[in-house]
């Protein structure tokens, strides 16, 4: 645990997050995986 | 999005919520940063328009799509959504683009393997028709930032998207940053004609040579495609293209010592203010040759123009062509002036300048040229990091960046990037932990103009109350006392601190793609900036103060007035509980009064005496 010049942290832990990634892990389930959608354009799913 | 009223001004109110990471708030700050260089739209803080964007940490990345007119409309750049190409996507979801494989034309182009969807996810591709989406005429964009990656919503590893063709499979889910038609698209949309700060680019093809002018010298600045004693291609086009690949060349070898070539460029109009001149530089002359940078500068008191001195470059490398970014200030109309001047050694070459950019933003700290990269990759094993020079930030911080080009043993395949801080010059008199410092590492993609250019960038930010895994030291603390000893070949040595970073910078395909590799080298730019002020909440606009204060100012008018509705419902229950107590006491003197008289009329009566009506009370 001793911090040296070879600790290194990874930000994105090994993974090539991509934003549907992102939301899935965040267990969010949004239309088309990150558009917020408002009732003005709201399509049947 | 079809639809004028999906539409924003051109110049979107903006407001950061505390929620934010302190990376994020940077990151989206330079993530507008490429909104004002490649189109018209700009950003500014929220004064208490009517709708404005409010960036939010949630639990992920995502946006609504367009202007919704609600008002405070939201947009989330949660924990792991500050990479510049994401914040970039979430934006033009809120400009109001869809994805770009949702285009009414896209089965024309990818083929949607729904075998592979996870169950229930289908509905993430559907298409939109042309009545509800447009693609202002631009042709299908595998590289768009708005373009799924290839295995979005798969149950394993297999795309769920393939390309008709098969060289675009590794090009599309690109997250760098816009694409040319991206751009396109955006400026189409919103009427741009200009950039909010592109001031001027030009990578000498065409004999006008942008409008640069020879200035007043003793000695000429030439158009060439190749000079004696180098260099023997331009930049541009490295001479792959026949019968182009110019480039601008002051010969010191045939001028006499002292002599000077001035190349000046248009008359241009910048915003006042931070300007960066970007160029490529070639030198082959002698080590007392002497290129300096001017602005000239016109206004009524000099009407002829007024020169200013931004920098001197002489010595240094020799043969090669290097990346210069300069810091402008110009306040006014103005010229950049390339001055061209001869020294007292013997001189083989000269001068050569190709792919000049100019815009209105603060150039990055620092570049680092890879020299032969193409080979450092085939011979550099996994796990092997090549680490920069070390650079000292504005502030006065030490750092470098190492980067493991195959990837770490862990992760093959893609490019890792860390970032460090080292011990320096001014240690003794920074602050540790180091607070605040956001670190942009920059991989240049060498495309002429810089509207063009998507290089990949990544950011980190020093923590101060970031601690080791077994909370004992602080990262980010002076790397003499939580680094590594490093020797230098020379002799002397410094510390390296511990590294932050990302093992996926950028896959090799990526790396290979676009112009990131040119003539075998790579370039990186850094920047290590003091983002401290972010930590303060972005002011309320007067009117939302405004508005909040008379909320207040009714919640209390509202609570006082409450408050003596209420005294006065306590005053009637106290007089009503009184008056109540009142007339039972009164009922009992009245009744004993009453019994009292009948009692004694009834004496009387017995005694025959007649006591006439008294009175009670």
């Amino acid at each position: 645990a001793k911090l040296t010049g070879e600790t290194e942290t990874d930000v994105d832990e090994g993974h090539d997050w991509d934003i549907f990634n992102i939301n899935e892990v965040a267990g969010l389930d949004l239309l088309e995986g990150d558009i917020d959608q408002e009732e003005t354009f709201s399509r049947n799913s | 999005i079809i639809g004028d009223k999906y539409r924003w001004p051109t110049t979107i109110p903006y407001y950061l919520e505390d929620s934010l990471e302190m990376n994020a708030k940077g990151g989206i700050l330079k993530a507008f940063d490429q909104y004002r260089l490649k189109t018209c739209i700009d950003f500014t803080p929220w004064k208490g328009e009517k709708n404005y964007i409010s960036v939010y940490k949630g639990s992920g990345c995502f946006s609504s799509v367009g202007n919704q007119h609600v008002g405070k409309q939201r947009l989330s750049i949660g924990k792991n959504c500050d990479r510049l190409g994401t914040i970039e996507h979430e934006f033009l979801h809120a400009l109001g683009f869809w994805h770009e494989q949702s285009r009414a034309d896209r089965d024309d182009y990818v083929n949607i393997m729904w075998d592979r969807i996870q169950p229930g996810k289908e509905n993430n591709f559907k298409k939109y028709d042309d009545k509800v989406s447009s693609a202002l005429g631009v042709a299908y964009d595998y590289g768009s930032v708005m373009h799924y990656s290839k295995t979005s919503f798969s149950i394993g590893s297999e795309p769920t998207i393939v390309t008709k063709i098969p060289h675009f499979m590794d090009v599309i889910g690109q997250r760098m940053g816009f694409s040319a038609s991206d751009l396109t698209k955006l400026n189409r949309l919103y009427n741009c004609t200009k950039s909010s700060s592109f001031v001027d680019s030009c990578d000498f093809e065409e004999e006008n040579i942008c409008g640069m002018i020879q200035g007043p010298g003793n000695a000429e600045w030439e158009q060439l495609s190749s000079a004696r004693g180098g260099p023997q291609t331009d930049f541009s086009n490295m001479g792959q293209c026949k019968g182009k690949g110019y480039f601008m060349h002051f010969h010191t070898a045939s001028a006499k010592p002292g002599d000077r070539a001035f190349l000046e460029s248009r008359l241009l109009y910048p915003k006042p203010g931070a300007q960066c001149l970007q160029f490529f530089l070639y030198k082959t002359g002698a080590d007392d040759d002497v290129l300096n940078i001017w602005v000239r500068e016109y206004d009524e008191a000099n009407p002829s123009g007024k020169l200013k001195l931004f920098k001197s470059i002489s010595g240094g490398v020799m043969g090669s062509w290097e990346l210069h970014n300069i810091n402008l200030n110009m306040t006014q109309k103005g010229r950049v002036v390339f001055e061209g001047v001869r020294g007292h050694s013997p001189s083989k070459g000269g001068f050569s300048l190709d792919d000049i950019n100019l815009s209105s933003t603060k150039c990055p700290q620092h570049v680092w040229h890879i020299r032969n990269i193409t080979r450092l990759l085939a011979t550099t094993p996994a796990g092997g990091k090549l680490y920069s020079p070390r650079f000292l930030s504005p502030a006065g911080y030490s750092f470098q960046v190492g980067v493991y080009l195959n990837g770490t043993r862990d992760s093959p395949g893609q490019m890792a990037a860390y970032f460090h801080l080292t011990s320096g010059p001014n240690d003794h008199k920074l602050k540790w932990p180091c607070p605040w410092q956001q670190a942009t590492m920059a991989l240049i993609d060498q495309q002429s103009d810089i509207r063009q250019q998507m290089n990949m960038h990544r950011m980190v930010t020093t923590d101060p109350d970031k601690k080791s895994s077994d909370g004992t030291e602080y990262y980010w603390d002076n790397p003499r006392k939580v680094g590594s000893k490093v020797t230098v070949s020379d002799g002397s040595y410094y510390y390296r601190g511990p590294g932050m970073g990302t093992s996926a910078f950028i896959t090799h395909s990526r790396l290979k793609s676009r112009n990131f590799i040119k003539g075998e080298d790579a370039f990186f730019v850094f920047s290590l900036e003091d983002i401290s002020d972010l930590q303060i909440s972005q002011p309320l606009p007067r009117s939302a103060v405004h508005a909040d204060a008379s909320l207040m100012m009714k919640a209390v008018d509202q609570g006082a007035r409450q408050g003596a509705a209420d005294n006065s419902m306590l005053v009637t229950a106290v007089a009503g509980s009184v008056a109540a107590v009142m007339l039972v006491v009164s009922m009992v003197i009245v009744g004993n009064a009453w019994r009292m008289r009948m009692r004694r009329r009834k004496q009387e009566s017995d005694k025959m005496v007649i006591i006439q009506d008294m009175f009670g009370f």
